[in-house]
């Protein structure tokens, strides 16, 4: 990015809209970028509670965010992504959207409902909890 | 070994499921397709209509499913990372009363005789079982005694006589009763594996029984307890089965897995009942030299 820099810096500066260290602020901690977000619901908000007896709240998280240009093993993406991007950029095909941020890793979740004959199930589903985004 | 044999099994079995099973084709409940979460969760995304409404669970078994919840997962609603158990789906069914006899005899206590049925459609064809258990749950714990020897008797009444089964015989075993609480419910378990499992296997989707049940008093107990009858309310029917479909979880296989290289063809892989076993506890502490 150094010559992105200082080609900005070439610009005439206006003194109003222009903050040194604000801009500075965008490269160095990168804003909105891909990453895993709480979402509690409780079942009574949907009105299940009278079938989903446990849990009562469920956490099932999202992953929500940009995806940086070169993403890299932080994300665990693979080659593919990279490519996808560079498709994306170089406009070779405007159906081809960005990478996207999405989960990776997920968690089982235990559920206790009551079923429509009156017998009582406890079932452990598999990936029910979102624990870790990538991008791709 | 059996458990390693059944594991493999599970694990091309679960493998299969997957390919096959079509997730994009929504079931709706009341129907003998998917249980428990999902076709709720379809019919939601299909018709917009909320979840699964039907008859009311019992509040004795209500009670006795939460307490099992919180045995086996955390308060977020995760599965316990310490469960040794292979099954990932437990039942819970209270019975339809057939018939009803009760009758007090003084040397060896109450004596009822229930006739029951139990609906077991909601079983699926996925749905692996593990383990049954008659659940007595004793709501007035002062007349059970804390230690009784009781004897159960069972006899299997067929819905409809079907020409491959053959007559089964009453079926009677002695347990020590080991009332599973100390609070105001009590919960007696009478394992019946044995004796279901060939029903259970076979996909019946009703089983009838006639169940006597006595308990012979402890002679230590005081004069007073031994004369008040003991209220019993009729069991309700545990499985304890094994969901081998792809979306459930099957965490203990790969927690078992991990261990495997230590699970030679002479060793017996993991115990299908709760944590106990003798030969599961006799592996983990040679793991640990």
């Amino acid at each position: 990015g150094e010559d992105t820099v200082s080609s900005e810096l070439q610009k005439p500066l206006g003194p109003a809209a222009f903050n040194l260290s604000e801009y500075f602020k965008q490269f160095l901690f990168p804003q909105n970028e891909c990453e895993l977000h709480d979402f509690r619901l409780s079942f009574s908000q949907l009105k299940w509670d009278s079938w989903i007896v446990a849990p009562h709240r469920y956490n099932p998280r999202y992953c929500k965010g940009d995806c940086p240009r070169a993403v890299g093993q932080r994300y665990g993406s693979p080659v593919h992504t990279m490519v996808q991007n560079i498709i994306y950029e170089k406009q070779l095909d405007d159906s081809v959207p960005r990478p996207s941020c999405v989960p990776a890793q997920y968690s089982p979740l235990s559920v206790l409902t009551v079923e429509p004959d009156g017998s009582i199930a406890y079932k452990e589903y598999e990936d029910m909890i979102a624990t870790k985004c990538t991008c791709r | 070994s059996q458990a390693s044999r059944e594991e493999a099994q599970i694990a091309t079995s679960a493998e299969l499921e997957s390919e096959a099973e079509p997730w994009s084709l929504p079931q709706l409940p009341g129907g003998r397709g998917r249980s428990g979460l999902l076709s709720p969760l379809f019919k939601v995304l299909c018709d917009g209509s909320g979840g699964a409404s039907g008859l009311q669970a019992d509040s004795g078994a209500l009670r006795y499913m939460k307490r099992l919840y919180k045995v086996y997962a955390t308060k977020e609603g995760i599965p316990k990372s310490n469960r040794s158990h292979l099954y990932n789906t437990v039942r819970l069914f209270t019975p339809s009363i057939q018939h009803k006899q009760a009758s007090v005899d003084q040397a060896t206590g109450a004596v009822q005789s229930v006739g029951l049925q139990f609906n077991l459609d909601r079983v699926t064809a996925v749905e692996h079982p593990l383990k049954s258990v008659l659940l007595y749950t004793v709501s007035d714990s002062a007349s059970f005694p804390s230690a009784a020897q009781c004897m159960c008797h069972l006899v299997w009444t067929e819905p409809e006589p079907s020409s491959q089964m053959l007559p089964r015989p009453p079926h009677s075993f002695s347990f020590e009763s080991q009332p599973k609480s100390r609070k105001k419910y009590k919960w007696v378990e009478v394992d019946v594996t044995p004796l279901l499992q060939p029903l259970v296997a076979s996909a019946k989707r009703s089983i009838q029984v006639s169940v006597n049940f006595t308990c012979v008093r402890d002679q230590l107990q005081p004069p007073s307890a031994r004369d008040s009858p003991i209220s019993l309310v009729p069991p309700s029917l545990l499985l304890y089965l094994n969901d081998r479909s792809a979306h459930a979880y099957h965490g203990w296989y790969s927690l078992h897995n991990k261990g495997s290289p230590l699970q030679g063809p002479g060793q017996r892989g993991p115990s299908a009942c709760p944590p106990g076993g003798g030969a599961a506890r006799a592996v983990r502490s040679r793991h640990r030299r």
